[in-house]
């Protein structure tokens, strides 16, 4: 949901997470109050560089993760089209989109290697008896396994990323560590002090008031009508 | 994260097959 805050990006967000978001208004109409703990940072520049450092990468990471997830469903998607396709009146097997990354990958990869030995094995055939072959279906099928192919490169492209961000979020944690190992007054000693340097942890309230629970209900009418 | 392998040859095989044939 961060991530698809940050990026501006509705395909981000799955559906539950959708419902999620939707659940939590609710319940703040019907007067919830969520506590929160905000953590602020005032001090050194070093530190607070670096902890903004680490915040950005984390939050790069977690975008490019809901973006691998988000191509994989596309491809899930498309291959239960085709597969919807195919067989319109048979029950037919259809890939779980909120499963797991590595079963839809998995899923998705057998149903590539399908089309293409099907594919393989009837353009073989046709060679030697080209009068009887249906062009039609060998254009729709090698359609079909292009396209899939583009999005598992897709894929394939995402998870590359995520593998880089992360690499770079590692760096920034380790750099974090330094500098706290190398400024930390003291290692076991928590030390309270007016609260004008250091970590500062305040605990707030989210929670809507009359004019706000009327805002949300107005915004809401206008996504339910 | 999954391990997502490199597009199999198969598939860029019966891709190009296809397309022959065509």
């Amino acid at each position: 949901i961060f991530a698809a805050i940050e990026e501006e990006n509705d395909l981000l967000m799955t559906d539950e997470d959708v419902e999620e978001m939707i659940v939590l208004a609710f319940e703040l109409l019907c007067g919830r109050r969520i506590p929160m703990l905000v953590f602020a940072y005032r001090g050194r520049w070093e530190l607070a560089a670096a902890l903004d450092n680490m915040e950005k990468a984390r939050s790069e990471y977690r975008i490019a993760q809901a973006t691998g997830l988000s191509r994989i469903r596309a491809l899930a998607s498309f291959v239960n089209n085709q597969n919807l396709k195919q067989n319109p009146e048979q029950e037919t097997f259809l890939l779980q989109i909120n499963h797991s990354a590595d079963l839809l990958v998995e899923q998705a990869e057998s149903f590539l290697d399908q089309k293409a030995e099907t594919l393989m094995t009837y353009c073989l055939k046709a060679k030697k008896q080209p009068k009887s072959a249906d062009m039609r279906w060998v254009k729709e099928q090698a359609d079909v396994l292009s396209e899939s192919l583009a999005l598992w490169k897709e894929i394939r492209k995402a998870y590359e990323r995520i593998g880089r961000i992360h690499a770079v979020l590692i760096k920034a944690s380790e750099r974090w560590e330094k500098f706290i190992s190398t400024f930390a007054v003291s290692d076991d000693k928590l030390q309270i002090g007016k609260g004008l340097r250091g970590l500062k942890v305040l605990e707030k309230e989210i929670a809507l008031d009359a004019e706000q629970k009327s805002d949300v209900c107005q915004q809401l009418a206008v996504f339910l009508n | 994260p999954p391990v997502v392998v490199a597009p199999k040859r198969d598939w860029y095989k019966a891709l190009i097959e296809a397309r022959r044939l065509i």
